[in-house]
């Protein structure tokens, strides 16, 4: 069984919390 | 010195003039061309849905979600903790300073800061568990993954075994510190690139800029 990944990598995909998409044209 | 200021033009609608934006360099990393460049990124920002020169939420939400509409809890706390005056909408000032966070030379401090706020939801110093299981399971909804309860609960486990040193049952400034220096990837989204060239990213403010090199 893989082992499960850290809640807050998991929580740090959100779409809200990559700003990075501000700069996106 | 300063010709027409462009930012005065329209007086009230936005109204930074020279002054400001040279405090506002000031008080950032970033300088002044670099906040006019960020100035023109405001601009469009905060009139694709109301021509108002303020960042409403539904703004924020078109600009990261692609869509102004729906919930996504992680979307409001972000605009919570840019809205440092909490009146609904993100002001020019305002959004400098949240960036400023996310340039990639701000201290690592005000990063590791700015996530721990992010993730304690309800503002109590401190992240607790029912707080991450919300979260973990809005990023699941969100990107329509699909995991049991007690994989969800096993991967909270897990988590706060790794993170929660003192073992309270809650993740403080401390325990969170350290967990994010032994995992620095967790602040992988606290630094934008792109803000270390800006005035490249948004060449437009060469023709608005106020201030000559």
């Amino acid at each position: 069984q893989p082992t499960p990944m850290n809640a807050f990598e998991l929580i740090s995909m959100s779409k809200g919390l990559n700003l990075g998409n501000l700069f996106d044209e | 010195g300063c010709f027409e200021c462009y930012y005065n033009r329209p007086k009230k609608k936005f109204g930074y003039d020279c002054a400001d934006l040279a405090r506002l360099a000031a008080e950032s990393r970033f300088n002044v061309n670099e906040v006019e460049a960020l100035y023109e990124l405001f601009k469009k920002l905060s009139c694709s849905i109301i021509d108002d020169g303020l960042i409403h939420k539904e703004e924020l939400q078109l600009a990261l979600l692609q869509t102004p509409s729906g919930e996504n809890l992680f979307l409001d706390r972000v605009f919570d903790l840019f809205d440092e005056k909490q009146n609904g909408v993100i002001e020019f000032e305002e959004f400098i300073h949240a960036l400023n966070i996310f340039h990639p030379y701000a201290p690592i401090e005000d990063k590791i800061d700015f996530a721990f706020r992010l993730y304690d939801l309800r503002q109590t110093g401190f992240i607790e568990r029912e707080e991450v299981k919300q979260m973990v399971i809005a990023i699941l909804i969100e990107s329509e993954m699909r995991l049991s309860d007690e994989l969800v609960e096993e991967i909270i486990d897990k988590t706060f075994a790794d993170a929660d040193a003192d073992g309270d049952g809650k993740i403080d400034k401390k325990d969170w510190k350290e967990f994010v220096i032994r995992h620095p990837s967790l602040l992988k989204n606290m630094t934008l690139p792109y803000l270390k060239d800006i005035t490249t990213a948004f060449p437009s403010f060469v023709f608005n800029t106020q201030v000559e090199d």
